[in-house]
């Protein structure tokens, strides 16, 4: 039974990216196959594996917007040993979240498309832009569970709530098989009082839903997309790399 | 003459609600009369106040959507000496933004509103949310100049051509007074090759469009809007609000 995670926060900046083509890579050398969908119009997950978003010619635009788009024909082979699938974004995506606007299916364009495509992965791993539009709204119905990257910082910390509640809104109006897969504290600096701090509060509101799984401040992470990396990948003994092995592991046992 | 400038860069977390945020409170401090517009959802300018946005019940969604709403009714008085005006965000702007979609002007209603109030300040300074959604295009044809903050990171730095694009594009075909102001980096860490190579990169695209100015990375700046209050308030002469300082005194020299 395939596996479908939307990473989403719309609060920008806290690590969605780097945390779906990370947990990707791990998952896809833990032996699983993976699915990367690219659903923010920045391109930054087709950018960080070395993909110029400007040479994409179809990609994530097309599959939501033409009824009977094949999802293989704009699947590019990525990560380690090139076993993972990405649907890239290109630059019209914007246009596209525009044009899905008026139809009346606008919500359920990529659950569509990815039902009808019958995917052949273990796990599909969505990244999202930083807001709650329909790009983001089409990752949350499309998706069984929702993964939160939160920073350790209180603007961060504070965009939660709403986050949740919309989660439940579209759990209860558009996909009731949506869950809180659970949240995970990122850019951690251990000797940040205020890191120290974020971390607590968050548990004491959101408890089990924490994962124990931190992953640090380092940076690597901003260092190896220039290379069309991924930490996990380029340098796997790396703190860093370890915690999203880690959180791989503990996402994979919970299924 | 009122200096109206947006602060604008799609890619989330780059520093543009802390930048708006300072340099409020250094322009204030400088003897400028200064007004802050939150433009995000998100509402995190409002809540770096202290200014819970969930008790806000008139705010810029109502500036945006009602014809004739005066300014005066809902700024709220913040920062040093509480000198400052706030147009504070409530969670309704979300809403607002998709109601105003549907209008003939939906995107001069920010433009039309501070046009209609007269206001009296030096310095309107805008934060946007992380897109290039309706919010931010009425920031850019509300403003004369644009204010980018770039973090000093890769995928940061990908994203400021397509951002240029857009503001020539909102030049040509919505606002003629419209200029760039400048790009200046954020979250330098100077123990980072990284950091130094992203800004090397920077000015050498951009040029002399790049502000002297570094923001250093430092945690202080994560910590001070859980007081209510900004750096340059609460530490004057810490290096992370001195380089705001500086900031303000440049742009108020550009003029
Ligand atoms: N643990 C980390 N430590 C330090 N830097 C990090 C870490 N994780 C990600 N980064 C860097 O921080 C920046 C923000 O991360 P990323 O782009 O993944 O966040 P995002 O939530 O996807 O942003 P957006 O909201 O713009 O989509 C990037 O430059 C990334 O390389
Ligand atoms: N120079 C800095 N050094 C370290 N942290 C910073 C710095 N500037 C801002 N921050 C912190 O980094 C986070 C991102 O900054 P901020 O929220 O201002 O960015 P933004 O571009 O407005 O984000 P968004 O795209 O979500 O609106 C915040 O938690 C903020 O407190
Ligand atoms: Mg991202
Ligand atoms: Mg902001």
């Amino acid at each position: 039974m395939t596996r479908t995670i939307v990473v989403a926060n719309q609060k920008g900046g806290v690590g969605k990216t780097t945390s779906v083509a990370n947990l990707g890579a791990a998952l896809s050398l833990l032996g699983h196959q993976v699915l990367l969908i690219d659903l923010d119009p920045q391109a930054a997950l087709t950018a960080s594996f070395g993909i110029d978003p400007y040479s994409i010619s179809t990609g994530t635009p097309q599959l939501l917007m033409r009824d009977r788009f094949p999802l293989s024909r704009s699947l590019v082979p990525v990560g380690p040993g090139r076993r993972i699938g990405l649907m890239p974004a290109s630059l019209s995506l914007a246009a596209a979240e525009v044009q899905i606007a008026f139809l009346p299916d606008r919500t359920t364009r990529l659950q569509q498309a990815l039902q009808r495509n019958l995917v052949p992965f273990d796990y599909i791993l969505i990244d999202t832009p930083p807001s709650l539009g329909l790009l983001t709204l089409n990752g949350l119905v499309a998706a069984r569970e929702v993964l939160i990257p939160v920073q350790c910082h209180y603007l961060a910390m504070r965009g939660v709530r709403g986050l949740i509640e919309t989660i439940w809104r579209v759990k209860r109006k558009l996909n009731p098989d949506l869950s809180l897969l659970g949240l995970f504290a990122t850019m951690y600096d251990p000797y940040s009082r205020h890191s120290v701090e974020v971390i607590a509060e968050l548990r004491s509101v959101f408890k089990t839903k924490v994962f124990n799984v931190i992953i640090p401040e380092n940076v690597r992470f901003a260092e190896v997309p220039v290379a069309g990396k991924t930490l996990v990948e380029y340098m796997p003994e790396h703190e860093g790399a370890r915690a999203y092995w880690q959180l791989a592991e503990v996402i994979a046992s919970h299924g």
